[in-house]
C-alpha cells in the first residue's frame, strides 16, 4: 500500500505542478524493468485478485509515469535529462543480471528474472537519491514520495519477521535485497525526519 | 514444501 501510495503521490505531484523537476525518470525506468522481470508470472500463475490487480497497476502506472516525464507536455518540457543522468544501464542492470544468474535458486528463466529483479529493485532508488543530492533542496511532495518509496521495503522486513515465525517462511534473496534497499534510504530518512521534526524544508547536505 | 514455494509477494 505504501508502494502504491508513493506512485499515486508522484502522479498527483506531476499533475498538480505540471513539472517533474527533482524527479528521476531513470528510477522509474529501473522499476519498470523490475516489474517486467518479476511479474512475468502474470501469464502462467494466479495467486489472488489482489495480487494480480496490484501487479497490473504497478506496471501500467510506472509506464505511464515514464511516458508523462519523457513525452507528454507540459511535464516533459521540465524534464532535465542532463541532471537525471545516472548510468543505470552500466552500473545497475549489468550487476543485477550477473547477480540474478549467480544467486538464482534454480536456473530457469522465471527464477533468474525474479532474482535479478530483486537485486535491481534494491538499488533502483539510486538515480533518484543522486538527483536529489545535486539539487539539495527537496520539494515537500517529492520528499513524501521518496520517503514512502523507501518505507514500503522497511515494512516488508517487519512482515518477513512475522512470516518467519508464523509460517516458517524463508526468502534469503528477498531479505538481503530488502535490507540493502532499506539501508540505502537510512540517510535520506534521517534528513527527512529532521525536516519534519523541525517543520523545515528538506535540504540535503 | 520449499520446492513449491509460491512467490506471493509483490
Amino acid at each position: 500500500m505504501l508502494h502504491l501510495m508513493s506512485i499515486l503521490l508522484l502522479l498527483w505531484k506531476l499533475k498538480k505542478s505540471k513539472s517533474c523537476v527533482g524527479i528521476s525518470c531513470r528510477m522509474q525506468e529501473c522499476y519498470a524493468i523490475v516489474f517486467c522481470l518479476r511479474y512475468l508470472d502474470l501469464f502462467y500463475q494466479f495467486i489472488s485478485v489482489y495480487n494480480t490487480a496490484m501487479k497490473v497497476v504497478f506496471i501500467s502506472s510506472t509506464f505511464y509515469l515514464i511516458f508523462l516525464m519523457r513525452f507528454q507536455p507540459p511535464v516533459s518540457a521540465t524534464y532535465d535529462r542532463t541532471a537525471d543522468s545516472f548510468p543505470y544501464e552500466q552500473y545497475l542492470l549489468g550487476p543485477a543480471a550477473v547477480l540474478g544468474f549467480i544467486s538464482a535458486e534454480e536456473w530457469s528463466i522465471p527464477e533468474i528474472f525474479w532474482t535479478a529483479s530483486i537485486w535491481l529493485e534494491s538499488v533502483s532508488i539510486l538515480p533518484q537519491l543522486i538527483l536529489l543530492q545535486q539539487l539539495r533542496e527537496v520539494e515537500n511532495l517529492t520528499a513524501e514520495f521518496v520517503a514512502t518509496m523507501g518505507a514500503y521495503r522497511f515494512f516488508y522486513i517487519l512482515n518477513w519477521i512475522y512470516r518467519y515465525f508464523a509460517e516458517g517462511y524463508v526468502n534469503w534473496i528477498g531479505w538481503l535485497g530488502g535490507i540493502v534497499q532499506t539501508g540505502l534510504y537510512v540517510d535520506f530518512f534521517y534528513y527527512y525526519a529532521m525536516s519534519k521534526w523541525y517543520g523545515q524544508k528538506l535540504v540535503l547536505p | 514444501g520449499k520446492e513449491e514455494a509460491v512467490k506471493d509477494e509483490l
